[in-house]
């Protein structure tokens, strides 16, 4: 049972020390050109106990209120953040959002009523940060999780860690990169691309686009 | 799990963002599998703010659309293609490419069936140049398909059915199959294919244009290894 634990530990190698494998090092990038007006930390929560330093709260921000979309997991057992987001962005109509808050170690999935108020306690917390008045449409933040499935979050100690991962938000490389491991599991490297690119009615424009992933295990995705 | 989130600061106006997001899913996110289970937290979401300036895109029939789709949907491939890379315990990175189908649903269906097969994903870690499992794969993928018109389900015909290797770095490919005929195989020369990394498995159904893409990896020791360790 031990040597089990020793040798599967190995594969949180972006947990501990942000080691990546040196045959998944090229994978990384050491530099990346970003969109403007977005902002994104990677904070440390301790969302798993055993975590004692690896962020685990990924925040990402838009400087103004913005359009968005997203697709969803069909599994009939669907993850209280699933709903919760889904929920939002209908209500919204798929504009006026401001972040996306994500956190790794706990999927907060069949959790029953008391996961649902979690979700949307991380997603009021999040829009809290941004101290607009209310628009009468509710929540203006995404939010994800990921990690193991029948436990619920230890929601105050995330709630408590917004306003550092508010205040932490950056432009930079290195913002991005630690937003990406933030959102790791068992993921042996952060995943985090981005790109150029113009438009045909505005050549002289340079657009930007920027993302991240996570994913190692359980994957097969149907998303709709 | 798979998470991700997709930023641009084009200006892409929000009744446009679903359906930009769901074609480029369909295609990148939807077309991979490491271990066969779809997650309860899978959420991918795409933010557009328009910071950079410039003229809305609002039609989806603009010339604006189709360019912003395309780019789209190769970057969120890109993306989807480090997950595979990713897999827990994987030690290959395989594109199973079905072509000559009638219809891309079919093709998609099929190409979904093989990279799902634990024996094939068994084979691809043992270097094994197994194309009888791929084609028991490609056999039995398509029985007892509900989602799919009648006519959108083409007759898979053993004897048009080819199967090959495409190796990474550029040789010609290894045919397995021939029209339902086992090839000769150069057992040396799978080898050499099946030590890279990178691997293309082509399914050739001989009955029409479509193509279908999924994108996986094999199964290792390690993948039991962690799985038998992660706790709820």
């Amino acid at each position: 049972r031990s040597q089990t634990s020793t040798t599967a530990q190995r594969h949180y190698s972006v947990a501990p020390n942000g080691t990546v494998p040196p045959t998944k090092q090229k994978y990384v990038p050491t530099k990346g050109t970003y969109p403007k007006g977005f902002l994104v930390s990677g904070t440390h929560v301790g969302v798993k106990p055993t975590n004692t330093g690896t962020p685990d709260l990924a925040f990402l921000a838009s400087e103004t209120p913005c359009a968005a979309a997203a697709v969803f997991t069909k599994n009939k057992f669907q993850a209280a953040p699933v709903t919760v987001s889904r929920e939002m962005l209908r209500r919204r109509e798929n504009t006026g959002v401001r972040s996306v808050i994500i956190n790794s170690g706990c999927a907060n999935a069949v959790t029953g009523k008391g996961g649902m108020q979690d979700a949307e306690q991380m997603g009021l917390h999040a829009d809290k940060c941004f101290e607009e008045p209310s628009d009468g449409k509710g929540s203006r933040t995404i939010v994800m999780s990921t990690g193991v499935i029948g436990q619920r979050l230890p929601i105050q100690k995330i709630l408590n860690k917004i306003p550092l991962a508010f205040n932490a938000l950056g432009t930079s490389h290195e913002h991005w990169l630690a937003a990406a491991r933030a959102i790791c599991t068992t993921d042996t490297f952060p995943k985090l691309l981005s790109r150029t690119f113009s438009l045909p009615s505005s050549p002289s424009i340079k657009y930007c686009i920027a993302g991240m992933t996570k994913g190692a295990g359980m994957i097969h995705p149907n998303m709709a | 799990t798979l998470l991700g989130v997709i930023t641009t600061d084009a200006p892409v106006a929000p009744a446009l963002l679903s359906s930009l997001l769901t074609n480029a899913v369909n295609k990148s996110f939807n077309s991979i599998c490491i271990d066969g289970d779809t997650s309860t937290n899978d959420t991918v979401a795409l933010l557009a703010n328009g910071a950079a300036g410039g003229k809305e895109i609002s039609s989806d029939s603009s010339q604006d659309y189709y360019s912003f789709q395309g780019i789209l949907t190769e970057f969120a491939t890109d993306l989807a293609k480090l997950v595979v890379r990713d897999g827990e315990g994987a030690t290959k990175f395989v594109t199973v490419r079905v072509t000559e189908s009638p219809s891309e649903a079919a093709a998609r269906k099929i190409a979904g069936t093989v990279a799902r097969s634990p024996l094939v994903k068994t084979a691809l870690y043992g270097k094994d140049a197994n194309w009888g499992r791929i084609l028991c794969a490609t056999g039995y993928s398509l029985i007892s398909e509900p989602g799919l018109p009648a006519s959108d389900v083409p007759e898979i015909v053993p004897e048009k059915t080819s199967v090959s290797f495409m190796p990474s770095d550029g040789s010609p490919e290894l045919k397995l199959l021939v029209n339902g005929e086992p090839e000769s195989v150069d057992e040396t020369r799978a080898s050499q294919i099946l030590e890279h990394e990178d691997l293309e498995i082509v399914v050739r159904l001989g009955g029409g244009q479509a193509e279908g893409v999924y994108w996986t990896c094999d199964y290792s020791h390690e993948y039991i290894t962690i799985n038998g360790d992660y706790r709820t």
